[in-house]
């Protein structure tokens, strides 16, 4: 039973790793069992180091480093047990400009395997998409698709 | 696998003319000004797809997903999302080169499924979409706020998540 | 006590009401005692009509138009217990690019009156500020300030 | 009366140097990317105010609130904060056209605090600012993460906010 955990854990910690890596560069992190020797007896720690820094729990964080601690996490599972299609609202809150270009071009580069819908707010994650869906209210509460934007190959 | 086409007709704040979204392989983005209806295309994947728990589409009970007439309009009899497959590859055993999952959702309550206009039970989507699109147990679906959940995360049940995956 | 209870509930509700109409043009939103008659046996429940909309318990409201009215209600607490000075942290998040530039425009009216502070990572709220300093960590973890710009009368 | 200044020296990501930021009236926004330090600027602004709690300043103790050095490099002995006030209208009971307000807090964890350099108790500054600046009950700093708070409140919860304001 542990085995098998440890075998997940194994395949989302290395995952993790090398998203964190790439979404932040020159910073590295990486997920810490509480109870090595006795895993199910214990939690999940992220500890990470962003560029510069010193090694800090996730909670001793600002937002937006949490935020994108975060983000890397579930990218990792999503590895894990890969589907053909990824359906996300809004993962860009918290996020600066910088972070979220990456976590766009993550997005982007993963959805050449995955077909991925994201509902978003944000430029850089628009900019990144291949099409365009503009959704609008009329004034009876109905809504409507207005807008459908294929940027051909990008 | 692909999606090709996702249609809404009187779901949520989608009236009871059919709403098309033709989509390709890729990314695709989703945008527009708050409450305009984002997050209710994205619920729609999720319906189509066999949710299970109204809550997850912030409705009470499933009659709640039907389009309530808005501004005074009139409410639509029914919901319903249909969701097209490309199966050009042959990768779903259905023989079809599109594969179309249909849900509806009754004012009773009453939900009911097709696949290519056939009238079938649940349990029939689940098994044809098996891991290729709803990753049973993966985390395919990230709904909003869920990353805020993901933050806010105590350890223990972050490792229960790792657990879930094994 | 339920006098002087009724007497701030009206000042903040006015306040609330004229705030999130300016927020969201078109719309309206009151404050709602659960007991009118005992108003503090009761909680305090907010309706909004967004424009286009019928009224919406603020439960069943979108994201983003949760966040525009929990802005609305923090403005209309200020405006009842006026300070020389605001300082606040990222009041942006979930707003779309309209909602948030309204919002910018109010922090812009008010600072004319009130000094205001404001962290943010979002254009819309930079481009209202008079003053704008850049934040920069350097690679030994250590804060500057490093930019100081004046933007002279606007 | 306005803030004219605010120096902060060892407070949290800011080194030993001290570092200046002049103000003026009207809107001042802090930008920067994620982690950079902008929260610890405004949670520089409620230090010197007076906060008690440590807490609401992400620190488990007070001397959490020291440049702990950051990457290799040696930790500050203390952390400072000024708050210079423009006093030229004469608001505020100090004879002078500005009023320096200072606090610190040392390795042991206690804090002292000045007024135009003259050690005071933390209550006269209190009373010095009493309605002018930290409004007290009222809501003139909202830290990160308010807003979200102030969404999922229960209908209790508010009516209890207006209570404490009444
Ligand atoms: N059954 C229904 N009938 C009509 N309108 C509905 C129904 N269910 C929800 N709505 C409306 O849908 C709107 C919310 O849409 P949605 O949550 O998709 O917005 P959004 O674009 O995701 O906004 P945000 O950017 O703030 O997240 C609300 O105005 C709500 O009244
Ligand atoms: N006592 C201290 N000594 C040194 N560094 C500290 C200290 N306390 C906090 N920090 C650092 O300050 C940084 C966080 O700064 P802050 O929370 O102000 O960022 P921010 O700019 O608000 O980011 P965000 O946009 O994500 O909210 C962290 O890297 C943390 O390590
Ligand atoms: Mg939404
Ligand atoms: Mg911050």
């Amino acid at each position: 039973k542990t085995e098998v955990f440890m075998e997940t854990f194994d395949k989302i910690s290395k995952n993790f790793t090398k998203i964190f890596e790439t979404l932040s560069p020159g910073g590295t992190a990486e997920l810490v069992l509480e109870n090595p020797n006795a895993p199910l007896e214990g939690g999940l720690e992220i500890e990470a180091r962003p560029a510069g820094k010193r090694v800090l729990r996730a909670d001793a964080m600002s937002g937006g480093e949490k935020a994108l601690t975060a983000v890397a996490f579930i990218f990792a599972l999503q590895r894990v047990k890969p589907a053909t299609i990824y359906v996300m609202d809004e993962i860009d809150a918290h996020l600066d400009p910088q972070n979220l270009k990456r976590v766009a071009k993550m997005l982007k580069e993963s959805s050449k395997k995955s077909q991925t819908i994201v509902a978003t707010l944000r430029d850089p994650v628009m900019s990144a998409a291949d099409r365009l869906f503009g959704v609008n209210m009329d004034k009876n509460g109905e809504s409507h698709i207005v807008s459908v934007e294929l940027t051909g190959t990008k | 696998v692909y999606v090709s086409k996702i249609e809404l007709r009187g779901f949520k704040s989608f009236g009871n003319k059919k709403t098309v979204l033709p989509l390709s392989p890729g990314l695709t983005a989703i945008v527009g000004p708050n409450g305009c209806g984002k997050s209710n295309v994205i619920e729609a994947f999720s319906f189509v797809l066999g949710q299970l728990s109204a809550k997850t589409m912030r409705a009470e009970k499933f009659s709640d997903l039907i389009f309530n007439g808005g501004n005074g309009g009139r409410a639509a009899p029914f919901a319903e999302v249909s969701l097209y497959l490309d199966n050009s590859r042959g990768e779903l055993p259905v023989d079809a080169k599109t594969v179309k999952i249909s849900r509806r959702v009754s004012r009773n309550g009453k939900c009911a499924y097709w696949i290519n206009n056939k009238r079938v039970p649940r349990q029939r989507v689940i098994e044809l979409l098996g891991g290729i699109i709803s990753s049973a147990g993966g985390y395919n679906f990230i709904m909003q706020g869920d990353v805020d959940r993901f933050i806010k995360m105590s350890s223990l049940e972050r490792r229960r998540i790792v657990d879930d995956m094994a």
